[in-house]
């Protein structure tokens, strides 16, 4: 299988996957790659209220509102082309203008959160525990980190693993990995983006995963293997 | 947002002493080259959507034998290549995914997968700005009866023939069978077959060599 996830500057995730299949497997076999929500999934959703109660990524966000700052009134687009000139992970604009005291507590504040995953590996064991979607609705039920959700179904001792029993290892049952984005945007009433986040998810149970990803720095890395 | 991308190439018992430097340079080069092309591609005022970007980096995986899709893909029990694909975005679509599987004469099945999302959006929401796919299809749909098949409506899931027929009124490339084949997929298939008839594993999965799993 081969596979693609790519995000845009408006936070729109689309998720490419491409296979021939197991090796000798039974002419007619469908595989997890064109059912949705076993081999793909990509997924949009929008998490108000407060984000200081909000899980650990989110932590910052509380942070970044208390920052001093000039006001200043750009139109967003302009505020989100100098928000990706600065260094991320975490972003930090002290162009952006800081919201009316009475956000300040983060009311008004939407988190909108998509992640979007392709997976690689025995796609029977991706469609016994529908992998795809369950990583989407791990992030987006259980309030924790896309990359978290990955490692709980793709990592080692991950649901593929569990799905495939004493066979894990000698019939290449539930053995795979995944690759996959997640992104974070936070704005508030007016439709400012106050903070965005992008994140690449890669994880895998197996002896090793081809892939590759441009980094934070711009830089094209790629790995087979945990400890490349 | 910072734009990303990332793409795979297969996972598997992909074991680090059972593979050459020659053959670790080969998919280097080729991940990162595909890898490279899509992000340069991302900056081509054309191609900005998350959709074409990462379709655009999958018909280049396909195109490539190192990986099991497209050219180079694996064999069934029956010597047969039977291509699979999927396309989902997180936003802008009412269909939002597709997948089209049971693939024998399409080159390149992710683009059968994108038309399809496209087409599905002028079925579902009556929008009729779709680019180029849909133009071409209302094309040859005109001039050719057999492809006067219902279009994919709003369909998610399509198998076969049907999706081979839609595959040509999409204008979409079809080859013969034997562009899919290579010959280590087919030495892994016919090996396979043997350990299995020789009661020494079975056909899908090796332990002591990467079989692609899909």
């Amino acid at each position: 299988t081969c596979g693609a996830v790519a995000l845009d500057r408006n936070g729109v995730l689309c998720v490419a996957t491409s296979t021939g299949g197991i090796t000798n497997k039974l002419t007619g076999r469908i595989g997890d790659t064109p059912v949705v929500g076993a081999g793909f999934w990509a997924e949009e959703w929008s998490e108000k209220g407060d984000p200081s109660a909000s899980r650990a990524p989110w932590g910052r966000l509380t942070e970044y509102l208390e920052m001093p700052g000039p006001i200043v009134e750009l139109t967003s687009t302009l505020r989100n082309f100098l928000a990706d000139c600065l260094p991320t992970p975490f972003m930090y604009n002290p162009l952006a203008p800081r919201p009316h005291p009475s956000h300040a507590r983060g009311i008004d504040i939407e988190v909108i959160r998509s992640t979007a995953v392709s997976g690689t590996g025995n796609g029977d064991s991706f469609l016994r525990v529908a992998a795809a979607r369950s990583v989407a609705s791990i992030a987006r039920w259980a309030g924790v980190s896309a990359s978290d959700a990955v490692n709980r179904i793709a990592g080692r001792g991950g649901e593929l693993e569990k799905s495939a029993g004493s066979r894990w290892g000698k019939t290449g049952e539930g053995e795979g990995g995944m690759i996959g984005i997640e992104c974070v945007i936070a704005m508030n009433k007016l439709g400012t983006v106050l903070y965005s986040r992008s994140e690449i998810l890669q994880d895998h149970n197996c002896a090793g995963m081809f892939r590759a990803w441009i980094r934070d720095d711009g830089l094209a890395e790629m790995k087979i293997w945990h400890e490349d | 947002v910072k734009p990303r991308i990332i793409i795979h190439g297969g996972a598997g018992n992909i074991r680090r002493e059972s593979m050459t430097a020659d053959q670790y340079q080969q998919y280097r080069h080729s991940l990162l080259s595909i890898l490279i092309a899509s992000q340069i591609t991302s900056t081509d005022v054309y191609m900005r959507t998350p959709k074409e970007i990462a379709t655009y980096a999958v018909v280049k995986l396909e195109n490539d034998p190192l990986f099991n899709s497209g050219h180079g893909a694996v064999f069934t029990r029956d010597g047969i290549n039977e291509l699979e694909a999927s396309v989902m975005v997180s936003r802008g679509f009412a269909k939002r995914a597709v997948g089209v599987t049971g693939l024998r004469t399409i080159k390149n099945p992710i683009l059968l997968a994108k038309a399809m999302l496209e087409h599905g959006d002028r079925d579902l929401v009556g929008n009729t700005d779709l680019g180029w796919a849909a133009k071409v299809a209302l094309e040859n749909e005109a001039d050719d009866p057999e492809l006067d098949v219902p279009s994919a409506q709003g369909h998610t899931l399509i198998h076969g023939k049907t999706a081979e027929t839609l595959a040509k009124k999409y204008g979409l490339e079809t080859v013969d069978p034997s562009y899919l084949f290579t010959q280590k997929r087919w030495d892994e298939h016919v090996r396979g077959l043997e350990k299995e008839k020789q009661n020494r594993g079975n056909a899908t999965w090796s332990i002591d060599e990467y079989i692609p799993q899909g």
